[in-house]
């Protein structure tokens, strides 16, 4: 454990927890894309099955936990009690298009031809693309949010933080996994549009929107 | 190979 990886896990808690809060106190999932919320809650439960294979540490174990259960809590939300707000017309992203590939991809290149092994790659590769449909829905309103566009900086930051944790872990522990990092670095690819417009607009107190 | 060493990640 080092402060990157700790920093980036609570990033990662941080970004579930405000989203949670949003749409619990708001009582309302406006501008929230339900399938990236389905997509993590996949994401999290075919990387979290070891829960009953292998024991790492009470944190890691914990941590699991509480991402698997806010996961389901944020479906839930959307999908049933706060099914009315959903804006299912603007969440029109294709899912199939991201789970198919992943999936083959996840069946060719993995580092071990095991089932667990394969969700756990699937996992990985799912998780850095998973943010796609929310992407595609504010590109298609042209607005969000600042406490959505708080979720997703906390999000991004996250993967940016696990970045370093990979480079601190080549070095000093000779820890190297070319499968975490290159869908890490998509993934931390795919938000650096959205950082821009983060920085420039909304930590300047301006809402996020987009020119039309 | 050893699952356990390679995914102590979260």
């Amino acid at each position: 454990m080092n402060i990157f990886r700790l920093t980036g896990d609570l990033s990662h808690l941080a970004a579930i927890i405000i989203l949670l809060l949003k749409i619990w106190k708001s009582r309302s999932c406006a501008g929230i894309s339900g399938k990236s919320q389905i997509l993590f809650a996949l994401v999290f439960t075919t990387r979290y099955l070891d829960l009953f294979t292998s024991f790492i540490s009470l944190y890691n174990t914990c941590m699991k936990l509480i991402y698997i259960g806010c996961a389901y809590a944020t479906v839930y939300l959307i999908y049933a009690k706060f099914r009315a707000t959903y804006d299912g017309n603007h969440d029109s992203f294709r899912v199939e298009f991201l789970v198919v590939p992943v999936g083959g991809l996840s069946v060719l290149i993995n580092h071990d031809f095991s089932p667990l092994e394969i969700l756990w790659t699937f996992s990985i590769y799912l998780e850095s693309v998973a943010i796609l449909p929310q992407l595609f829905m504010i590109s298609k309103t042209g607005e969000a949010e600042t406490i959505t566009t708080h979720y997703l900086f906390c999000l991004g930051l996250y993967r940016a933080l696990y970045l370093f944790n990979w480079i601190w872990r080549f070095y000093f522990e000779g820890f190297f996994d070319m499968i975490a990092i290159v869908a890490g670095v998509v993934q931390t690819v795919l938000y650096c549009d959205f950082f821009y417009l983060y920085v420039t607009k909304v930590l300047k107190g301006k809402k996020l929107s987009l020119p039309a | 190979f050893d699952p356990v060493m390679w995914h102590d990640e979260l």
